[in-house]
């Protein structure tokens, strides 16, 4: 999961039980291992909440953001991260009719949550607080095997120029 | 409409 090209693929196993946790009202965060944009490459990492039914506004909905980690990296790397981040929650149906549930988002420089990170983890992250309502993933086989398959396909500008 | 992304801060 370490190198990956640009993409990453980020399976949550046992939804089930945390669509369970969700319906009690116990809260539900993750985060992914982190993984490199490429080698050499920014480390990045996922975060995904179930909002619990009592949230306002988002109540029901899977929350995804992208965070940058300390990367062995990161000193040969140019800073603020500048690119480009596909997030996506597969359609794992059999045969050709798979309808991912997408996003594509440009990084803004100017936000702390692109700055090189000065510890493990950067606390701020960019992306989606109504990503994908609980309602639609019923809709089709966005869980298969009781698994949720998360996908981010980064291409940073230090990619645009080699 | 389509979703916006927006800076959104965690803490453990």
């Amino acid at each position: 999961a370490q190198q990956c090209n640009g993409i990453y693929i980020w399976k949550i196993e046992n939804f089930s039980g945390l669509q369970k946790a969700q319906e009690e009202e116990r809260p539900v965060v993750m985060h992914s291992p982190g993984f490199y944009t490429g080698k050499p490459g920014y480390k990045l990492c996922l975060r995904l909440h179930i909002q619990l039914p009592s949230a306002q506004r988002c109540a029901n909905y899977i929350s995804l953001f992208v965070h940058t980690m300390q990367g062995e990296y990161d000193s040969h790397l140019p800073w603020p991260f500048q690119g480009t981040i596909r997030l996506s929650i597969l359609d794992q149906s059999e045969g050709p009719e798979r309808h991912n549930h997408e996003e594509v988002m440009e990084a803004k420089p100017e936000l702390l949550a692109f700055q090189r990170p000065t510890i493990h983890r950067n606390p701020k992250g960019f992306g989606y607080v109504t990503f994908m309502s609980l309602q639609h993933l019923k809709q089709r086989t966005f869980i298969k095997d009781d698994t949720l398959l998360v996908r981010c396909e980064v291409l940073t500008r230090l990619d645009l120029n080699s | 409409f389509p979703p916006v992304p927006t800076e959104d801060e965690y803490m453990d």
